[in-house]
């Protein structure tokens, strides 16, 4: 079973077109494993990327150097995943 | 074990088996309205089930709709489960269903993507494709929103067989859309495809993979407006509505731009809550206030699509 335990998703709002080109070269990165969940688009939609972990330090560092905003959407995906499955089990039983 | 309707949970995720049983609870308990039919196999040979929605007639104008084909978006399949039991419930009752149903089949696929919903519950909560092997990568799964014969190939879609938008290596080479694209076609009188999805609360039609607009772009817009107006009415969530291309993106391969130039015109696909805090883990006891609200969009365009024959 896949793990996420300590990835996050952060939302991401792009000023430009300029920075939602740097965005999609954010998600071609394939050594980050990022996930785009809400893809970049246009200025008006923001996006959410799940981050793996591991990844953190590095997406981070490339958002705030190139001044775009985001804010972090869910702080650990993992944490939600078990919340869900103890529902789940709750509701069964 | 006891099998009834009175004792499913709609507030609650469901795995495969909960919901084909309850389907088969559902047939059983509206014998004269609904029937279940296998219109496929997934990749890894799942039945691919569809429940028809008839009051009888031969080949009667049809509304399909489906749920699920990104497995992990599973507030969708939670949506299908519901508003098939609310279709079911409310003939009869409600005016507009019933006079859907008298003259118009419905046919509901709530699990488009089986092999997927099932990986989600077991290895990957967070998986989107098929589970096709893609020969000459360890890389597994085409998406099947983009694997459709509408575009196929270009923008929105990726040829690497490891990403998420991986169209696959030829249109409908995945088995889950190839029956959908039989059964309409073999069919021939399907007069709208809806496609539901989550997340970010959207009502789009074609096109996709180009940014002209529709030929009846007009009366989608027009359509699109009140659907999302009605369903805002509900709970004030807010939707935003408009071809894809122009309101997302240019994507190619889509189900419903392949809906419409097969002549579908009244060809939709949703994007169901949220907001943005939870993403596709959108807590279960937000299931039944999304279904409640996406009826009254749903509703709408079937009544719509009732009332402007052609």
């Amino acid at each position: 079973e896949r793990l996420f335990v300590g990835d996050q998703v952060l939302r991401i709002t792009a000023r430009d077109e300029e920075q939602i080109a740097l965005l999609r070269v954010l998600g071609e990165r394939a050594e980050l494993q990022v996930d785009f969940w809400r893809d970049p688009t246009s200025p008006d939609h923001p996006a959410d990327l799940r981050v793996p972990f591991p990844s953190l330090q590095a997406v981070k560092i490339f958002l705030e150097s190139h001044s775009i905003s985001y804010s972090i959407m869910i702080e650990d995906v993992q944490e939600l995943l078990d919340e869900e499955k103890k529902n789940m089990t709750k509701s069964r039983r | 074990t006891e099998r009834s309707i009175s004792t499913f949970d709609f507030a609650s995720y469901h795995t495969i088996e909960e919901i084909y049983d309850w389907m088969d609870v559902l047939v059983d308990d509206h014998p004269n309205l609904i029937s279940k039919i296998e219109i496929g196999q997934s990749y890894e040979n799942r039945s691919l089930y569809v429940l028809k929605f008839s009051t009888g007639g031969s080949n009667r104008p049809a509304i399909w709709l489906d749920t699920g084909i990104h497995s992990r978006e599973w507030i969708t399949q939670a949506t299908g489960v519901w508003t098939a039991n609310k279709i079911a419930e409310e003939y009869g009752q409600d005016p507009s269903v019933t006079a859907i149903l008298d003259s118009m089949d419905i046919f509901f696929e709530i699990i488009a993507n089986p092999d997927g919903f099932v990986f989600t519950h077991s290895s990957n909560r967070l998986w989107r494709k098929t589970r096709s092997v893609n020969a000459g990568s360890d890389c597994i799964g085409v998406d099947p929103n983009r694997n459709w014969n509408a575009g196929f190939g270009g923008s929105g879609s990726s040829n690497d067989p490891c990403s998420d938008l991986y169209r696959g290596p030829y249109a409908h080479s995945e088995r889950e859309v190839k029956a959908v694209v039989d059964f309409i076609q073999g069919h021939g009188n399907v007069k709208s495809v809806i496609s539901i999805h989550s997340y970010s609360q959207m009502l789009l039609f074609p096109y996709g993979y180009k940014r002209g607009p529709a030929a009846h772009h007009q009366e989608l817009n027009e359509l699109a407006k009140k659907a999302v107006r009605d369903l805002a009415a509900m709970y004030g969530t807010k939707y935003s509505y408009g071809s894809i291309a122009n309101t997302i993106y240019l994507a190619d391969g889509t189900t419903v731009d392949w809906a419409y130039d097969n002549g579908v015109k009244y060809s939709f696909t949703f994007e169901l809550r949220d907001t943005g805090r939870y993403g596709f883990l959108l807590p279960s006891t937000q299931i039944i206030p999304t279904a409640t609200e996406t009826w009254l969009a749903l509703l709408d365009i079937m009544v719509h699509v009732l009332e402007n024959p052609y």
